[in-house]
């Protein structure tokens, strides 16, 4: 009775959590659970068999997430407290293609370009975007001459299933200099917050760019240089999103009440974003009023 | 302990250490203290999602809690309280203070998602890094 007593009392608790934080308890696999690690557990804790059949992941972008991991967690998978960004969630989708353009179309000039969909059905209610990048990756087969000054071309699109069109205003990102093409650069960063801000804020689950890549070496270097597509291997999506969940890590938050972030902005490191500051800043405001 | 003692002295006095010798008297064997416990993921057969750390340390309490849990554990006076009922067995339902987390440290995990996605997330409370009596 004793033991029935305490299993009806945990019941009951859960019963009371569930009403109050809906996402804390085993979802279902397949929706979106608000806490990744926690519905695993409690599967274990019920003696479920493991967890759901996972698609095998991009052994490139497992590469890149595993060098991010080893930049902010020790050994013993402690963050490093010398951190300097404000999320405590990334995030790095694999896009499917949908089309590929290979050569420039004859009718319109346009260049090369590829449709990607990202499928962001992991993002959860929980977490706010803070940044997100384009990750192009650079295999050795990819001819780069010394100096290089690129340009990537996005254009947002609509998947059909959704019907609305959407302004198709074409985004172009230069890239700062070509000490970002250097061999030894594995992986390349295009920010393109902007663009995706308003449509992760909107929950929208899946968003389709096409994205199209022009290089034209250095005039510098090579005065005969001309513009010349690049084909590259599709990029992956990171979001960068702090989770305000109760089991979420609000590392920057706990850094700010033991001593006060650096001030100056370019301590903070190019990854925190306007968003971000504003968030820091209000933290700031609300502990001073 | 006399026999114990002269035995112990006729030892060279360099390997007796009286304080060390006599501090088995000062504190139980078992007090509450912060234990290891590394677990590797394969265990819970979660290593085909949970891409890094290899070993997680959650670390536990365990242990007796000594009646002067105040200045030691930074107790409040209910546990002293406690203490004294089930000392006194005043009530046999009423427990000794347990060994119980005071502090947590959080753990950042890498996963891999049902879709193919890839998770880094820092989750808060993952590590006891102190033990309380209460």
């Amino acid at each position: 009775s004793q033991a029935s007593r305490g299993e009806a009392q945990i019941a009951a608790s859960a019963e009371l959590e569930s009403e109050a934080e809906p996402w804390s308890l085993p979802q279902p696999t397949g929706r979106r659970d608000g806490s990744g690690l926690l519905s695993p557990l409690f599967k274990v804790l019920c003696d479920e068999p493991g967890g759901a059949q996972r698609l095998q992941p991009d052994s490139g972008a497992l590469r890149y997430m595993k060098r991010l991991y080893k930049a902010y967690a020790t050994k013993e998978g402690i963050p490093k407290s010398n951190r300097s960004h404000l999320y405590n969630t990334v995030r790095l989708f694999t896009p499917s293609v949908q089309h590929k353009q290979a050569s420039v179309d004859q009718a319109t000039g346009a260049m090369p370009s590829v449709g990607l969909l990202f499928n962001l059905d992991r993002v959860t209610a929980v977490e706010r975007l803070l940044k997100s990048a384009l990750l192009y990756t650079f295999n050795d087969s990819v001819p780069f001459p010394s100096a290089m000054q690129c340009t990537c071309h996005l254009l947002l699109e609509e998947p059909e299933s959704s019907g609305q069109t959407l302004p198709r205003a074409p985004y172009s990102f230069p890239f700062a200099s070509q000490s970002e093409f250097r061999k030894k650069h594995k992986w390349v960063e295009v920010d393109v917050t902007a663009l995706l801000q308003p449509l992760v804020a909107s929950a929208k689950r899946s968003i389709q760019v096409s994205v199209n890549f022009t290089c034209a070496e250095d005039r510098l270097w090579s005065p005969s240089a001309r513009d010349s597509p690049v084909s590259l291997v599709p990029p992956s999506l990171l979001l960068y999103l702090n989770d305000t969940s109760t089991h979420a890590y609000q590392g920057w938050y706990s850094l700010h009440n033991k001593r006060s972030p650096p001030q100056a902005p370019g301590q903070r490191g190019p990854s925190a974003c306007p968003m971000g500051r504003e968030a820091a800043r209000g933290v700031r405001a609300r502990h001073r009023r | 302990g006399e026999e114990t003692v002269s035995s112990e002295l006729q030892k060279p006095l360099a390997s007796f250490n009286l304080s060390e010798y006599f501090k088995q008297f000062l504190f139980p064997q078992n007090e509450c203290e912060l234990h290891d416990f590394r677990l590797s993921f394969s265990q819970l057969k979660w290593d085909s999602w949970i891409v890094a750390p290899h070993r997680y340390n959650p670390r536990y309490c365990k242990g007796d809690c000594p009646r002067a849990v105040g200045h030691r554990y930074g107790s409040p006076v209910h546990t002293m309280v406690q203490n004294i009922i089930y000392e006194k067995q005043l009530d046999d339902s009423v427990p000794r203070p347990s060994c119980v987390p005071a502090k947590y440290s959080p753990l950042s995990v890498l996963t891999v998602e049902p879709d193919g996605s890839i998770a880094y997330k820092e989750y808060e409370d993952m590590i006891a890094t102190k033990c309380t009596c209460r």
